[in-house]
């Protein structure tokens, strides 16, 4: 594996976004992820619809929460395929769900993996490389407060609250960690990205970690 | 008064977050640590936070036990 790796590098990360006071946070990073396959796959990075995914993955609810395979095994099994932002733009609240023609234009999830990869970081590590950027849940309850740095303690395992986008890892310095893209603005974080030590299940980010397949 | 007593909850959730900022960076040591301040989310209850914001619920996958061979 490469020392230091990041999706970002390979324009396959679309841009920080602000999810507002909506609580769709598992909709960005599923979103996230699917834009991210399609640019490693060759097509230019386009940014697709969070609010389609808001409003029509009826397993979920809206912008009062959701999970990540729940939206995925329905964007699986409908075939439903997203639009571009442009198409279906972001509102913050939960809407009605708008249907689009199965001839139109967008972006179809063939299949997708969920795993454990806790104790397992370094082959989540491959993973990521070999698969792209990996949708993931974390406890992020002392991100409140979070200016920037590497996140090394008060991030509990097993309580998972939120979700993010795993871009890439930096194993090159003292303290190796994980590149994550997180949804709630720019002015937050680093340029609105998390960096998570690397060993230890640290925010429990390897415990519920889910790639996308187009 | 409406708009007072919103002023003063907001400084009051401000303050309790300057406290939790003095005790997260006790912890960091060395100069890669993260660090806590004040930022957008300050004037918000730990529970306005997470009801906001930590909305996100996890279905455990099975344990990763690496590629089959056809993989």
């Amino acid at each position: 594996l490469p020392a230091k790796f990041d999706w970002r590098d390979k324009a396959a990360v679309g841009s920080v976004q602000n999810q507002q006071a909506c609580g769709g946070c598992w909709a960005f990073s599923v979103v996230g992820a699917i834009e991210s396959v399609y640019a490693k796959a060759g097509q230019p990075l386009k940014q697709l619809s969070v609010q389609q995914v808001i409003d029509c993955s009826y397993k979920n609810q809206g912008c009062n929460g959701g999970s990540i395979t729940r939206a995925l095994s329905w964007l699986k099994q409908t075939r439903v395929k997203l639009v571009k932002q442009s198409e279906y733009p972001y509102k913050a609240k939960t809407g009605i769900c708008h249907l689009f023609s199965q001839s139109h234009d967008g972006v179809l999830v063939k299949d997708f993996a969920a795993h454990d990869f806790s104790g397992r970081e370094e082959a989540m590590m491959g993973r990521l490389v070999e698969w792209g950027p990996l949708a993931v849940t974390v406890d992020a309850v002392s991100w409140q407060d979070y200016l920037g740095g590497i996140m090394q303690h008060h991030c509990s395992c097993h309580h998972a609250n939120h979700a993010v986008l795993v871009t890439g890892y930096d194993t090159t310095g003292d303290v190796p960690y994980w590149i994550v893209q997180n949804s709630w603005g720019t002015s937050w974080g680093n340029e609105g990205y998390v960096y998570i030590k690397i060993g230890g299940n640290v925010c429990g980010i390897a415990d519920s970690v889910t790639a996308v397949f187009l | 008064k409406l708009h007072s007593d919103y002023y003063h909850r907001r400084r009051s959730y401000f303050e309790n977050s300057i406290k939790r900022h003095a005790y997260l960076n006790s912890f960091s040591t060395d100069k890669d640590s993260a660090k806590y301040g004040i930022n957008q989310f300050s004037d918000l209850s730990i529970n306005e936070f997470r009801e906001l914001y930590l909305t996100a619920t996890a279905e455990t996958g099975p344990p990763y036990s690496g590629l089959k061979t056809e993989e």
